[in-house]
């Protein structure tokens, strides 16, 4: 059948984004998909194409991902990342990463140089310095459009998903909880409850 | 929430996905795209990579049951795809894109839309939001 690559950005997009944010975001999985491809007229591994996509992904700030993430309610850059090799059935996961620059590589690391399939918070960042990768300030990752969707975020007294505000429309479960109050009255890190209950 | 998911030229499949998950999350807070099998899979028929409300796709097993649907019930890319959006998401708000080891490659969202985008061998290429 040949080869083929899909790449993706986020879904529930907010159908008010203003059309330069949107031309923005079609320019780079534009970009991704001609990188991927070449890659792929070259001969890389599928699993080598993945990985050399979502670095562009994650270095670019257009998504939610590497510099751009999304942030915590402390205002910091959590990030997590996976990969998964389908002929040999081998995967490589990380969660909770603060400095590593490109997580989707150190989740390939995982996979390649460690016995393990999934490590998170400080023993990921532990293997990153084991490991060599390229780190950062958790400053990088954080740019001053997010730091107003956060502020946003706290004034609206809910989470977010990707770029969109959580509406009954939208969102489930969740969102119905948000509007209504749902709760009962009980909070955590200052939103109802019942937001966290699907987790 | 960005992924990507290729078939190269000799069939192998292979997915990656990265994120910095929900704004104003807590600090701890682990999303789908990091758990094999709900935000990422990739076997020898096909690779899949996430998008969405996490909390969704982790309690449907969204990536791995497009996998599964394949392997056990042998529907096409297609159908397994417009399967699990469809049966599997609950009241959640998540999408995918996905392709197989024969080189087909699609996608589906159940939201208002999806930063997508897709090229083929034969020279067929398609980035969009909303359709």
């Amino acid at each position: 059948g040949g080869w083929a690559i899909a790449v993706h950005g986020g879904a529930g997009v907010d159908p008010n984004l203003p059309l330069e944010r949107q031309e923005q975001a079609k320019q780079l999985l534009t970009r991704c998909l001609l990188i991927g491809a070449e890659a792929l007229r070259s001969n890389l591994a599928a699993i080598d194409v993945v990985e050399l996509v979502v670095r562009e992904l994650e270095t670019d700030p257009v998504f939610n991902s590497g510099r751009g993430s999304a942030l915590t309610s402390k205002g910091t850059v959590e990030m997590e990342a996976s990969i998964m090799d389908g002929p040999r059935r081998r995967c490589g996961a990380v969660s909770g990463v603060t400095t590593v620059k490109n997580p989707v590589s150190l989740a390939r690391l995982v996979m390649d140089r460690s016995p393990h399939s999934y490590l998170a918070f400080h023993g990921a960042e532990d293997f990153a310095r084991q490991q060599g990768v390229e780190v950062v300030d958790n400053d990088y990752f954080i740019t001053e459009e997010n730091i107003g969707m956060l502020k946003q975020a706290k004034e609206a007294n809910t989470i977010m998903f990707d770029y969109r505000i959580p509406l009954t429309a939208t969102c489930g479960t969740a969102a119905a909880a948000v509007e209504g109050g749902g709760g009962g009255g009980l909070c955590m890190n200052g939103l109802p409850l019942s937001v966290y209950a699907p987790e | 929430t960005v992924g990507c998911v290729v078939v190269d030229g000799e069939g192998r499949c292979a997915a990656a996905t990265s994120t910095g998950g929900l704004m104003n999350k807590m600090a701890g807070r682990i999303g789908d795209s990091p758990i094999i099998g709900s935000g990422t899979y990739a076997c020898e028929v096909c690779a899949v990579s996430c998008t969405g409300e996490g909390e969704a796709i982790i309690r449907g097993t969204l990536a791995r049951d497009v996998a599964a649907l394949m392997e056990y019930k042998g529907v096409s890319l297609q159908e397994a795809v417009d399967y699990v959006i469809k049966e599997r998401l609950d009241e959640g708000k998540a999408g995918l894109i996905a392709v197989s080891s024969a080189g087909d490659v699609t996608y589906g969202f159940n939201c208002n839309g999806m930063f997508t985008g897709y090229a083929t061998e034969d020279g067929f290429m398609h980035v969009g939001i909303w359709e």
